[in-house]
């Protein structure tokens, strides 16, 4: 059956953290987002992908004034955990294709990236859950990103 | 306000796949999941973090009954890439929390992550939506993590 795609929506007031190359091992998220969650850091995608060499990275997205105190509260975290590298990106956007059943169908997911390919996006990151796939582009590509995907699902 | 978490979910019968070290750059994620769609690959999990020096690695998950097929695609589509690696996991549930309004809130995120860790329960990916925080754990953990998260928000 075919997922229901309701609607395509952005946020270009978003900016990408990540923290690079923590300790894969119980305890470092709880760390980072307790830290995050004490300073009521308002925190969106949080993507977070299998470890190399026992180490992973942690990337979140966060509204644009909160850029500067989550990136500030990711150094200080840093400390403790050892090593890790933090990187701040301002020049983003989230793009989200919304709609029901939306999991366990790679063709919507070919559908979203294809569009996107054909008009030259680069897809920074992927997150999706059951009811969405949320991708992340540069600023640049964030109102073409919603025009081809409204295109391709919406008409 | 809070947000509302009114349930936690586990899928044990999944697999993960990892394809590493691809191109960053436009086309690379639907070529891949071009041929995921052709052969009618349910995927459930996709989830990309930032690229470092062009590359990054693409994960999902899939039901155990399609892995092998998965694999074999991903395989293939390496050979157009060049240079990428594959590997697969069967070891792994994903284990979900779900509410509404679950954005925003630093907070739930690390209650999340607290609860996992302090029963030593390693936090193998992260992605999140507007209605779910989903982390994938090894197997073995699975039925703990419903226990402690279940304990954590519905008592
Ligand atoms: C990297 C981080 O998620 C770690 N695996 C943890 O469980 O906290
Ligand atoms: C890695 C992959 O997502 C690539 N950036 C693409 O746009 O297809």
């Amino acid at each position: 059956e075919s997922p229901a795609v309701r609607g395509v929506s952005r946020d270009s007031k978003q900016s990408k953290l990540t923290i690079s190359a923590v300790p894969d091992r119980p305890g470092i998220a709880a760390a980072l987002f307790g830290r995050l969650a004490e300073k009521s850091i308002m925190v969106d995608m949080i993507v977070q992908n299998v470890s190399d060499n026992g180490l992973t990275d942690i990337s979140i997205t966060v509204n644009s004034d909160m850029a500067q105190q989550a990136e500030q509260i990711m150094v200080e975290s840093n400390e403790s955990f050892g090593g890790a590298t933090i990187s701040r990106d301002d020049d983003i956007a989230k793009v989200s294709v919304v709609g029901v059943g939306m999991k366990s169908q790679a063709g919507v997911a070919a559908r979203v990236f294809s569009a996107l390919a054909r008009s030259r996006i680069n897809i920074m990151m992927i997150s999706t859950s059951e009811i969405s796939i949320s991708v992340v582009v540069r600023q640049a590509d964030s109102e073409n990103s919603v025009r081809v995907l409204h295109k391709e699902f919406i008409g």
